[in-house]
């Protein structure tokens, strides 16, 4: 059985409404130590991944793991469907294991909706990927910003073209764009500490300078996600894609993977 | 202009 209870306007739900321009089907995994999803956007462009750990939850139970293919899109709608102060409880029984049911309880438990949503095959939303931590270290530079200035920065650069070019080097992080009506290049001056302030831009991983070219509907698709969190650490190599990530409590995050485009 | 690969293209599907 898997069993978790949050309360409404929590953060699962939060973020299950900003992935949904990107994600329609999502593969879900449930263990004992917390809430996991794939998925891919429809183009295939972006690979999402994101772990909830259980004590994110107002209760949390999961007695054998469990793997399950949810389409989010009605997901999010019945949970829209839930009142100010209502408990959500998102339940799987071992008999039953064809859909989930949803139930809202109102805060003073004298209402009781419950609702059964069938369960999709979202197989093929699973990609193989690294341990994060093999991974982390492929990456040539990783820089920490504020959720607001990303989001800040992918508005300005979407008034002028389709595609922005983030540059790190030791001395500049810089986000720009060239298009038919002009040009703009916004530049960062990084600090360099492991520990990154909140109100900062911080170079916390330095291998190289790198460049790399990204569609912005992706990044403000990622940038959406980021304004729930204060802070959005971004990783840059040549090799792997684009990864933003925002990180919820202490082991858990929501990461992104975004394809660069290439010059042939 | 630059072209968009997928990200298939960096992680395998599983």
């Amino acid at each position: 059985m898997f069993e978790l209870t949050m309360a409404k306007g929590s953060i699962l739900q939060g973020v299950l409404e900003a992935i949904l321009d990107l994600v329609n089907v999502a593969n879900v995994d449930c263990s004992s130590k917390g809430f996991s999803l794939q998925a891919l956007d429809t183009e295939h462009v972006v690979f999402l991944s994101l772990f909830f750990p259980s004590e994110v939850f107002r209760s949390y139970r999961c007695d054998e793991d469990c793997s399950m293919g949810i389409a989010i899109a009605d997901m999010v709608d019945l949970l829209r469907a839930s009142n100010d102060g209502d408990i959500i409880t998102i339940k799987v029984t071992d008999q039953n294991f064809e859909d989930i049911t949803i139930t809202f309880e109102s805060p003073d438990k004298t209402k009781t909706t419950d609702m059964d949503l069938q369960l999709v095959d979202a197989r093929s939303h699973r990609l193989k990927i690294s341990e994060w931590h093999d991974m982390e270290s492929e990456y040539q530079a990783i820089f920490c910003m504020p959720s607001a200035q990303f989001m800040l920065n992918c508005k300005s650069l979407s008034v002028i073209d389709d595609d922005v070019v983030i540059r790190v080097n030791e001395e500049v992080i810089s986000f720009s764009t060239k298009g038919k009506s002009g040009c703009v290049n916004i530049s960062h001056v990084p600090n360099k500490t492991d520990n990154p302030e909140k109100a900062s831009v911080t170079l916390t991983h330095m291998r190289g300078p790198v460049s790399l070219t990204l569609n912005l509907r992706y990044m403000k698709s990622c940038a959406k996600v980021s304004t729930l969190f204060d802070q959005v650490k971004i990783g840059l190599s040549t090799k792997l894609p684009l990864m933003v990530e925002c990180k919820i409590a202490e082991k858990g995050y929501i990461r992104y993977f975004v394809a660069p485009k290439i010059t042939e | 202009g630059p072209k968009q690969p997928t990200i298939t293209n960096y992680f395998g599907r599983a």
